[in-house]
């Protein structure tokens, strides 16, 4: 199952960046 | 309603803060997104990592379920 927003939050909080 | 960066950022920084004098707690937040995108955790892993190191915070919990997909909601005792 995909989780969009799970992974944006992942990324900003890994990055800080969209990904 | 699709989530933003800035609705992230605004999340991150709410975590930061309610632990502020204890930084390993977002570290251990950091870690276990880590394994979220490197595809060691699946989304039930993270669900039940975050409701153990978030417990006691349903402020938090309740902002990270709204990052959740549909169907999946962690728990709030009240």
């Amino acid at each position: 199952l995909a989780a969009p927003q799970l992974i944006m939050l992942a990324n900003v909080a890994l990055t800080g960046e969209v990904n | 309603q699709r989530l933003k960066v800035e609705d992230a950022l605004s999340y991150l920084d709410q975590v930061k803060l309610q632990f502020g004098s204890q930084p390993q707690v977002y570290n251990d937040f950091l870690d276990i997104m880590k394994e979220f995108k490197s595809q060691s955790i699946d989304t039930p892993g993270v669900i039940s990592r975050v409701s153990q190191l978030f417990k006691g915070h349903p402020d938090l919990i309740m902002g990270f379920n709204t990052f959740l997909p549909p169907g999946y909601k962690i728990e709030v005792q009240t």
